[in-house]
């Protein structure tokens, strides 16, 4: 099983 | 006012069909250096940055900075009126509701003008400036396609793992599983089908295809495509225009 992660994981909002 | 006119309409169009189908909408940023885009998935999974730098258009100018909110499917609809040979110009006054798209066709002595209503759209900027990466692979981006395309009839996901002097891509699914190995290689006669595979640390990476396969999109922009890729962070898959680039961010996946 895998499970995909989210970009607000890596990069914080401006 | 801002306005830029294009040596060929294919380049727009082939920007705007890479990015249609990831996003919907998003603003355009027009400075005195040029457009740039940032925009994400809705499921906030990949991100477009598309940097259109000044000197890619043939006449440019931008007296005052515009945001220009533009729907990805009206604008496809409307620029795919043109012949991809003709010059094609987008025009907007500075606190414009429309943008105006004007095609030149270079023998004929036509000219056809559309408009394309604009939208107010309110999205949150991300900061992805500063990212180390541990290993870059650049290759033909038709072969990058080829092995999205033929591994996601394996599984929804690609494993991409790279050592020293080796790209591994594969995929394992109910029907079995699949591999495609590269490694570099100089071609002096024909440069665009060389490969570089530069590694400060080996990576194992898994990425969703279906997102793989909304990158893929750009692959007529660019001859080549560079892969940069980190250890627990999102893949840059970046492909370059005559002076700019389209690159996605897509984050990876996680193994349970």
């Amino acid at each position: 099983m895998s499970g995909q992660q989210s970009l607000n994981r890596f990069f914080s909002v401006k | 006012m801002l306005e830029g006119k294009f040596e060929e309409a294919s380049l727009l169009k082939k920007i705007v069909e890479a990015m249609k189908d990831c996003v919907s909408s998003c603003n355009f940023n027009c400075t005195e250096n040029g457009i740039s885009v940032q925009a994400v998935d809705n499921s906030r999974v990949l991100l477009i940055s598309l940097l259109i730098e000044k000197d890619t258009f043939e006449e440019y100018r931008c007296d005052r900075n515009i945001t220009l909110g533009i729907g990805l499917g009206s604008f496809s609809k409307i620029i795919g009126n043109g012949a991809n040979s003709d010059y094609l110009t987008i025009q907007a006054e500075d606190d414009a509701d429309t943008l105006g798209i004007i095609f030149e066709d270079k023998v004929k002595d036509k000219i056809s003008e559309y408009n394309l209503k604009l939208l107010d759209i309110d999205a949150d900027l991300l900061e992805v400036d500063a990212m180390e990466t541990d290993a870059t692979i650049t290759l033909p981006s038709a072969d990058f396609a080829k092995i999205c395309k033929d591994m996601k009839t394996l599984s929804e996901s690609l494993q991409i793992t790279v050592t020293k002097d080796s790209a591994k891509f594969q995929s394992a699914g109910e029907i079995g599983s699949g591999s495609v190995v590269i490694k570099p290689k100089t071609d002096i006669d024909h440069p665009e089908e060389s490969i570089t595979i530069s590694l400060d640390k080996p990576i194992d990476l898994s990425f969703g295809s279906k997102y793989l396969s909304d990158i893929i999109k750009a692959t007529s922009l660019s001859q080549k495509v560079t892969i940069k890729l980190t250890e627990d962070s999102p893949g840059v898959f970046e492909y370059k225009l005559p002076s700019g680039y389209l690159r996605f961010y897509l984050a990876p996946k996680f193994d349970e």
